[in-house]
């Protein structure tokens, strides 16, 4: 038997809509621990990986592992039906071929159930490598989302130069050339405003516009983001979901002909 | 050019 709630829909609609747009499907791995996903895109540029802990739950209970593979688009259907403060309930019998999504109002007056098939997926997990990553930049997720839109105007890729001074973002095209440059922010009220470089060494990247934009959809779970760069590595785009979990992009960078 | 992401993470 499993059975997860949480208090809100909305965290659930947040999360699909993060992952929606590069994946049509996915499978939910669950266990006592919590929910995983992995998957890449359907062009195997880019690596989803969500993890949502067992404790960040109103109610967890899974007595044997189960991996639920879904269609996203139904999911994302069957969310559309909830409102924003409903209590959320997922269930499913061990081996069952349907998972069963509840969604109950604050006072109990209307409670609504949408059983949904379950697929079969082939999906192969990868092995991420422990990396000790050159820099790490936290900024405000709204900044990263709103550079990526900007700049995917110019070029189909953005340059990401991180040195010890700042962070910046540089797109090249027929138009001509667009920087955006961010330096470390001083003390600032609140953190969530504030812009931070973790820097071993300088790095410079190149990577796929259209990714990073996609990535961007995660921006309602979080305030900040984290980029994590090294050399010939993945990307890392992190949103961290408060007191649940966290959402990885892992992008492949660009590299010269 | 652009390569994918199973460059660099290989399956387990």
């Amino acid at each position: 038997m499993f059975e997860a709630r949480l208090g809100q829909a909305t965290i659930l609609k947040k999360i699909l809509d993060a992952i929606k747009d590069l994946l049509t499907e996915g499978t939910f791995d669950c266990s006592d621990s919590g929910i995983q996903l992995q998957a890449m895109d359907n062009s195997h540029v880019s690596l989803v990986s969500l993890t949502l802990r067992s404790d960040g739950f109103d109610k967890f209970r899974c007595d044997r592992n189960i991996s639920m593979g879904m269609n996203l688009g139904s999911m994302a259907k069957i969310l559309k039906c909830a409102n924003n403060e409903d209590n959320v309930t997922m269930k499913a019998q061990d081996n069952a071929d349907t998972v069963t999504i509840m969604f109950e109002s604050a006072n109990q007056e209307k409670v609504s159930d949408y059983e949904m098939k379950l697929m079969n997926l082939d999906q192969e997990h990868l092995g991420i490598p422990e990396t000790e990553y050159s820099c790490v930049v936290r900024m405000p997720s709204m900044e990263f989302a709103r550079i990526c839109r900007d700049l995917a105007q110019f070029s189909e890729s953005v340059v990401i130069c991180c040195t010890k001074e700042g962070v910046k973002f540089t797109a090249s095209g027929d138009v001509g050339t667009a920087n955006i440059k961010l330096a470390q922010t001083g003390s600032v009220d609140k953190e969530e405003e504030s812009v931070s470089i973790d820097m071993q060494e300088p790095v410079t990247l190149t990577f796929a516009c259209r990714y990073l934009n996609a990535f961007t959809k995660a921006t309602p779970l979080s305030t900040q983001v984290q980029l994590s760069m090294c050399a010939d590595v993945p990307l890392v785009v992190e949103y961290a979901i408060k007191d649940l979990g966290y959402i990885r992009y892992y992008l492949a960078p660009k590299i010269e002909d | 050019m652009q390569r994918g992401i199973n460059t660099y993470f290989k399956p387990v």
